[in-house]
């Protein structure tokens, strides 16, 4: 089997302000395959910063409803799949 | 050679096996391997017991790997047998240490999960076991142990990435780590388990916010060990306990070795804070494991000087 590739995925960085915004993250989780990678589960609080990762294609409406709420964003990873590959940085001996 | 195993590279399972022979073969006195059990897709689980043959001396028990994507824990187990068997009789601190104690080293965890990330996926976190009535694959073994298992709602559907399994101890990883701990729980005084990333050094509790009875003291070697890792390069690390450091976590392998008796558990969440996170660049490896090394040589000194 081809292994799974990750191009253009992106891993963004919330931070919950307030409770209506930890329900918006908390609702993204339920209608988007979002993988989490701090915390390792889908446990969202306020002011707790959140990083996940999400498709190409899911991050465009993720980004627009972050926008659209005036949430507080960044995004760590632009290509996954870029950053898989650039993790082998050191030559062979 | 190319291809052959380095200390600065990722390495995959069957590189890091036989690494596990040649350091049997170069340092016949010091290190022993045990094969604990297998994994569900039968690889060997091996054990590295680095220290003097005598197995009635303390020993602290180190698991890497028990998530399958965090590839700087494996990196880390291997990188402590190098120093420990490179620097005994050389380092004042590793020479006390393996004169008096012994490590039980587990380079690799959750095997099947590890090469799953090297072949097919990498973002891949469990371990690989099938789940029956369901199309996904896996449970999270550290969600496995029997400490409080399954509390939490978010870990009983199989799809989940921290699914904790059918029953506690389900996994044939899980019950073959359990099973050694538990036999030679007469020696062994500590437990830390490595994971990545958000640089932090954990304790007990994670299922409740209650805090141990002796979280004082764990409070004070975790932050002595951060400040001793942060000399190095200055990394940051943050202590606590996991319930209020990161959040409630329910069958978790630092929990159930608390609870089960070895009062000194700890576990590292190791390298960055999420520029690179699980995909920390190999040119990082070697300066995570040397800070890393201070906090852990630290921590096994304190159990040595404060345990009976």
């Amino acid at each position: 089997i081809a292994p799974v590739r990750f191009d253009k995925e992106k891993v963004f960085r919330v931070k919950p302000q307030d409770e209506k915004q930890a329900n918006i993250l908390k609702d993204l989780a339920k209608t988007n395959k979002l993988d989490f990678w701090y915390p390792d589960a889908t446990h969202i609080a306020v002011n707790m910063r959140v990083d996940f990762r999400v498709s190409e294609k899911e991050s465009q409406s993720i980004q627009f409803v972050l926008d659209q709420n005036k949430m507080h964003y960044e995004i760590l990873i632009h290509d996954l799949q870029e950053a898989i590959e650039k993790q082998f940085d050191v030559k062979e001996d | 050679i190319p291809g052959r195993h380095s200390y600065a590279k990722y390495n995959a399972w069957d590189k890091i096996v036989a690494w596990t022979e040649k350091m049997l073969h170069k340092h016949p006195d010091m290190v022993s391997r045990i094969k604990i059990g297998t994994t569900v897709e039968d690889n060997p689980l091996y054990v590295l017991k680095i220290g003097k043959k005598d197995e009635r001396r303390k020993a602290i028990f180190m698991d890497c790997g028990i998530h399958a994507r965090e590839w700087i824990s494996p990196a880390f187990c291997q990188w402590f047998v190098y120093q420990a068997t490179k620097t005994y009789g050389k380092n004042k601190i590793m020479t006390k240490l393996l004169d008096r104690m012994n490590f039980y080293v587990l380079p690799v965890f959750n095997i099947d999960g590890y090469i799953w990330s090297w072949t097919q996926n990498r973002m891949w976190r469990k371990n690989r076991s099938k789940n029956p009535g369901s199309k996904c694959i896996g449970t999270d073994l550290n969600r496995n142990f029997n400490a409080s298992w399954n509390s939490f709602p978010d870990t009983n559907d199989p799809c989940e990435e921290t699914y904790g399994g059918p029953t506690a101890e389900s996994e044939k990883e899980t019950k073959a780590v359990t099973d050694f701990i538990r036999s030679h729980l007469k020696s062994i005084k500590g437990y830390i388990t490595m994971h990545s990333y958000s640089q932090m050094l954990l304790f007990p509790y994670g299922y409740t916010s209650k805090l141990p009875p002796n979280q004082e003291e764990l409070a004070k070697v975790a932050k002595i060990g951060t400040d001793a890792l942060s000399t190095r390069y200055a990394t940051h690390y943050i202590y606590g306990p996991i319930a209020s450091t990161i959040y409630p976590t329910s069958g978790s392998s630092l929990d159930w070795a608390y609870k089960l008796g070895i009062k000194h558990t700890f576990a590292f969440e190791l390298r960055d804070k999420g520029k690179y996170g699980f995909l920390l660049p190999e040119s990082q490896i070697k300066s995570t494991c040397k800070e890393t090394m201070l906090a852990v040589k630290f921590i096994a000194k304190y159990i040595l000087q404060h345990i009976s």
